[in-house]
């Protein structure tokens, strides 16, 4: 038996809009820590990590480990079936081939419950070691959102270039050229304002703006986004989701051929 | 030209 219930359906809404541009259906794993999903977007460019831990739900049962592949689509309608404030409890019995959603209103007078066939995804599992990176910086997720969104005008990707001075967004293309400089913030009076770099090596990587704006479809989740890079690996652009867990999207860079 | 190479060759499976 599975079972995992949260007071507010919002945030799982929010969850979904962060993925469903990117993948059209993820498996979900769920165990005793909690559920988790990861999953590469159809072209195989880059990888969506969502981990959501099992202390952090309002209720969490998962007698054993189980594994639901699920079509993103059809549970982001679903989540639209439930208004903001509904409780949401997502049950499945072991070895099930289906889930149930379960929306109640805060009053308790309203009850639905939403049957979701799975499916067998034979997705591949990628091993992600933890590393150190050279740069990482930390940003208001809105000011992110808006480069990414400002930048892809000018061209099909985009140069991150970090420093211990701050950070520099460029693209530049047939209708001309754009730069966008943040300098780390010298005086932190409200956390969620604040650019951070934390910088062992500085890293200039360029990527493709069509995914940097898929993921930035996850700003209603954080305040702050964190991006994470080294020279020839895959960026981590990082939304903690409040105390629940996070969403991280790997970007593989874009290099010489 | 750039063009990028697939997320998986960066990880190892499993």
């Amino acid at each position: 038996m599975f079972e995992a219930r949260l007071m507010n359906a919002t945030i799982l809404k929010k969850i979904l809009d962060a993925v469903k541009d990117l993948l059209n259906e993820g498996t979900f794993d769920c165990s005793d820590s909690g559920i988790q999903l990861q999953a590469m977007d159809n072209s195989h460019v880059s990888l969506v990590s969502l981990t959501l831990r099992s202390d952090s739900f309002d209720k969490f049962r998962c007698d054993r480990n189980l594994s639901m592949g699920m079509n993103l689509g059809t549970m982001a309608k679903i989540l639209k079936c439930a208004n903001n404030d509904d409780t949401v409890t997502i049950k499945a019995q072991d070895n099930a081939d289906t889930v149930t959603f379960m929306f109640e209103s805060q009053n308790h007078e309203k009850v639905s419950d939403y049957e979701m066939k799975l499916m067998n995804l034979d997705q591949e599992h990628l091993g992600i070691p933890d590393t150190d990176y050279s740069c990482v910086v930390r940003m208001p997720s809105m000011e992110f959102a808006r480069i990414c969104r400002d930048l892809a005008q000018f061209s099909e990707s985009m140069v991150i270039c970090c420093t211990k001075e701050g950070v520099k967004f460029s693209a530049s293309g047939d209708l001309g050229s754009a730069n966008v400089k943040l300098a780390q913030t010298s005086n932190v009076d409200k956390e969620e304002e604040a650019v951070i770099i934390e910088m062992q090596e500085p890293v200039t990587l360029t990527f493709a703006c069509r995914y940097l704006n898929a993921f930035t479809k996850a700003t209603p989740l954080c305040n702050q986004v964190q991006l994470s890079m080294s020279a020839d690996v895959p960026l981590v652009v990082e939304y903690r989701i409040s105390d629940l867990g996070h969403i991280r999207y790997y970007l593989a860079p874009k290099i010489e051929e | 030209i750039k063009n990028q190479k697939g997320i998986n060759t960066y990880f190892t499976a499993g």
